[in-house]
């Protein structure tokens, strides 16, 4: 295992436009 | 804040339906996890559409998934740590 899950869960941002997990760098 | 409905909902595009409903969950849950919401609602963002309106309407239902998300954000955040400390 890489420990690559470390940017999970995607952060909220009332500005942003929601992206859900595809924000996530894998 | 603005009360959002099924309706309002429904009428929005799929990504603009996430970014509202994000809109709605971030402040209530900032009352309760201040440092944790941003975080919190992005993992109740994952949940279906049709759920979180439920969510909206049943407030029960709604602060039994934050807590269930806060164990989870809290169990995955401990074990970032010990993999960091190895």
């Amino acid at each position: 295992s890489n420990g690559s899950s470390i940017n999970w869960p995607p952060e909220f941002h009332p500005g942003v436009p929601w992206k859900g997990l595809q924000n996530i760098d894998p | 804040q603005e009360p959002l409905t099924a309706s309002m909902l429904t009428s929005a595009p799929p990504q603009e339906q996430k970014q509202m409903l994000g809109k709605w969950l971030l402040p209530l849950i900032q009352a309760m996890h201040p440092a944790l919401a941003g975080k919190i609602t992005g993992m109740l963002l994952e949940i279906d559409n049709s759920e979180l309106l439920h969510m909206l309407e049943c407030p029960q239902s709604l602060w039994s998934k934050v807590d269930e998300a806060v164990a989870m954000l809290q169990a995955h955040q401990a074990k970032e740590a010990a993999q960091k400390a190895v």
